[in-house]
């Protein structure tokens, strides 16, 4: 059959269902392992935070498609959690490796890195969607023009979503990419899009943390000698 | 993942990213 729009969008989302089916919605053992391992223990915070973040997620995903759509935001929801705890664990197998240590306590502790990854789990789930349900025409002419109302939550909504500064989803876009290989190219290709808006733009909005990073590294001082401009 | 631009160095890893918190 001919390869449609349509087509793409159906086959990718079988695909990230046939990925993520036999990924567990809960932390595996080996994950709760790396937990253990911390000097504090981040197992409680970890699932407060996915509960929390998983109502607000709901619940303005209903405000933007219907608030027939509850039940859909929340299966959203969970193939994104299934996809945050398989690419947590794989990050964690690949820094054991390069580290040669089992103690994450900093990183597992660490809100911004566990809020990042959640949303850029999610931005993955929502990406692969788009172009599919809602352009059948269901849900208004709108569906018709090319502006579907998934396209609406696609990047940056997720940051707006989860109040999460742009500068740290920036820092997990590669780690994510390295670690989760069965992304397809389409999905790399997002993510990039939604580096460059980041680097380009979103970071440099006036409440960016950036610019107090800038200023404490200037305060600091040059850790090494700059290189030539020319490089 | 061919495609991607990889930026990180060897020694830089998700770990070092955060270590700001």
């Amino acid at each position: 059959p001919p390869h449609t729009p349509i087509r793409a969008a159906m086959n990718s989302i079988q695909q990230l269902r046939f990925d993520l089916n036999s990924a567990q919605d809960q932390p595996s053992d080996v994950l709760c392992g790396y937990f253990k391992n911390c000097t504090v223990d981040p197992s409680e915070e970890i699932a407060k935070r996915v509960d929390q973040l998983g109502q607000v997620f709901s619940c303005r995903f209903a405000q933007a498609v219907g608030q027939g759509c509850v039940g859909l935001g929340k299966q959203r929801f969970c193939l994104g959690v299934r996809l945050y705890y398989r690419v947590m664990e794989a990050m964690l197998k690949s820094e054991e490796k390069r580290l040669s240590d089992k103690n994450f306590s900093k990183l597992l502790n660490s809100s911004a890195f566990h809020t990042s990854l959640l949303a850029c789990a999610l931005e993955v789930i929502m990406a692969t969607y788009v172009g599919s349900t809602f352009k059948n025409g269901d849900f208004g002419s709108s569906a018709f023009d090319g502006t579907s109302v998934e396209t609406d939550l696609c990047f940056p909504w997720i940051l707006d979503v989860f109040q999460l500064p742009a500068f740290d989803f920036y820092k997990v876009i590669e780690s994510f990419i390295k670690a989760e290989p069965s992304l397809s190219r389409d999905m790399i290709k997002h993510l990039e899009r939604c580096e460059h808006l980041i680097m380009e733009h979103l970071a440099w909005r006036g409440d960016s943390p950036m610019f107090e990073l800038l200023q404490q590294s200037h305060e600091e001082g040059p850790v090494e000698q700059a290189e030539p401009p020319a490089t | 993942n061919q495609d991607y631009h990889f930026g990180l160095e060897d020694h830089e890893g998700i770990s070092e990213l955060f270590d700001c918190d």
